[in-house]
């Protein structure tokens, strides 16, 4: 049981991670778009 | 400029997004601890109940 | 023009948010299904054996 905590913190990290990650690609695409015009 | 301010908007926007979704993460983890919790000790009554008789 | 370009790349990043945790609470909900399986077969081994002394 304890073991299925840790691999959640784990898991929840990683997707942490991967949230972070989209929104580091809009703020660049965004930036982007506003150079653009 | 009118563009950087929305920008701006769909950025805080989003960072609130993450916001939530973190929190909602700790609060499952939470609930997830305590009902293991709570499994374990009414395991551990069942199983003395069962021993008992 | 600049303006549409902008809200269609916020609701592509909500989109991926939104796609990865619904896959991240569906795998957390089948692993915890999957403990609870474990979790019971272990202690009615458990509790079997204790019987039997």
């Amino acid at each position: 049981a304890s073991r299925f905590l840790e691999e959640e913190t784990l898991r929840s990290q990683e997707l942490l991670q991967r949230l972070d990650a989209h929104i580091e690609d809009m703020r660049e695409d965004t930036s982007q778009t506003v150079r653009k015009y | 400029a009118g563009l950087e301010e929305m920008k701006d908007q769909y950025m805080r926007a989003v960072g609130k997004i993450r916001g939530d979704m973190l929190r909602y993460l700790q609060e499952s983890k939470e609930r997830a601890a305590q009902m293991i919790r709570q499994e374990v000790l009414r395991e551990r009554r069942d199983t003395a109940r069962k021993m008992r008789r």
